[in-house]
């Protein structure tokens, strides 16, 4: 049974979505079956992947709030060995009601338990929050994948992430690790990058991957043909770096 | 008695704050009087004008939740005219426990009321979600603008955005309407910003702001100094960008 890693960080914009799509892609191409579970109501995941997120049957909510098992909500994506558990508009109703269900924390973990073993991996794509949806995911997770962009804006949360990640930690998740920081949209040609680079290594040393990916305008465009960036572009910048990630993520065993 | 513009799309990373500090700087520069609210628990926009969120003694979590007047809670910024109601970080409590307080959509308007009249204008920083801090923004703003980045992900959250400004307006606040889509983190050299700023040019028509706002690394390195673009760098695009926004929304009147 594979790890379920979840791919979260409250500030918005940092590469979630990009991570969840293009690492999942990364996987599956090295003959990995993998799950990408959108946990985000603005369903970027789902539309990223060339799933059209209005002509959705299930989703993530009907798991949730519906009590409707993951396996008849699991749909195929383009790529053998890349499935998605889907997101739709009703996610964001989800949230508030959530708020008055028993256990509400642990759902999602509960409604993976029946599909885990067949994958090998299970990412989750959380919102730009620290709301109910990322609490069910990081209660749902072995480890946290946090993207991080170079930028001033992106230091200032993490200091609230990891506190959560504590509290998940202590109450409900003794087994959630932070599996690294990954740093996004890297322009090594500014000192904003390099200075808030540095500031983030000497933080999280050994816990940053040494991949780094760097800005590259075919990870902006592939979304729009629904495709990963390994279809879209094999050999852009933007690939060649979640295919690095893909490897680092394989080899290494524990960061901590 | 000036307008309140609320700053919102729940997609992460747009330029909300950034667009909320600039152009609250540029037209405090231009003496008006200038309130900017930050209703998001990062609290990048008190950051990112200099104000330590940690050492905050009142936010708007006290407005809200513990019925404390604004009057006590709005502080000083290092710029004359420009002053702000600070965020910390209870306000991720508030999205919670706002859930079962009564007429909570309709809090900060209240808050608001009794201090309009001393500024000119009032700009509210939202979250990157649809959640109960932003519909509060919504709820008490006469105005909201769309900050959009040139990019796929951008275009697929604002149907969902503009639905829920109409069912708002027909809710819970009239007079609401959309001020404008201001285009952000413009890179005019690449395809993929011709292409999708076209399309939103042709769903928006009018709507869109002349100004863009084109990706400017001055902009990402002003807050980790605590200021706004006019002080950090006045001869940086990203301030001559700001600049012009602040002399478009005052030449215009409604853009509908
Ligand atoms: N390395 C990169 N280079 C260039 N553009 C990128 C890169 N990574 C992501 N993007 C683009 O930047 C924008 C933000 O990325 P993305 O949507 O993946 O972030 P997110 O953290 O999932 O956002 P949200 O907080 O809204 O969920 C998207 O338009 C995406 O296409
Ligand atoms: N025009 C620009 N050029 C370059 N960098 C920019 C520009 N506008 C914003 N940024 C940087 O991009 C990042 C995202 O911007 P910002 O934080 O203002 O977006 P936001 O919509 O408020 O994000 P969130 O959804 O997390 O609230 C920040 O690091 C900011 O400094
Ligand atoms: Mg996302
Ligand atoms: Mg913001």
């Amino acid at each position: 049974m594979g790890p379920v890693i979840a791919i979260a960080n409250q500030k918005g914009g940092v590469g979630k979505t990009t991570t969840a799509i293009n690492l999942g892609a990364a996987l599956a191409a090295a003959d990995l079956k993998v799950l990408v579970v959108d946990a985000d109501a603005q369903a970027n995941c789902t539309s990223g992947l060339g799933i059209d997120k209005t002509a959705v049957p299930k989703s993530l909510y009907h798991a949730l709030m519906l009590n409707e098992p993951l396996e008849g909500i699991i749909l195929e994506t383009a790529l053998e060995g890349l499935k998605i558990v889907p997101a739709d508009k009703h996610l964001s109703g989800a949230v508030i009601e959530l708020v008055d269900v028993p256990e509400r924390e642990s759902l999602l973990r509960r409604r993976l338990a029946p599909v885990r073993d067949r994958f090998h991996i299970v990412l989750i794509d959380c919102p730009p929050a620290l709301n109910l949806l990322t609490l069910n995911s990081l209660v749902a997770a072995d480890q946290v994948l946090v993207p991080m962009q170079c930028e001033y804006f992106a230091l200032e949360g993490v200091a609230e992430l990891l506190e959560t990640i504590e509290r998940v930690k202590a109450l409900w998740n003794p087994r959630l690790e932070l599996l690294g920081v990954l740093l996004t949209m890297c322009d090594e040609r500014t000192n904003l990058n390099r200075e808030v680079t540095e500031e983030i290594r000497r933080h999280f040393r050994h816990q940053v991957f040494e991949t780094t990916i760097p800005r590259n305008v075919r990870l902006a465009e592939a979304p729009s043909f629904g495709q990963p960036i390994l279809t879209y572009d094999i050999k852009s910048k933007g690939a060649e770096s979640y295919l690095r990630l893909a490897r680092e993520l394989l080899n290494h065993d524990q960061k901590s």
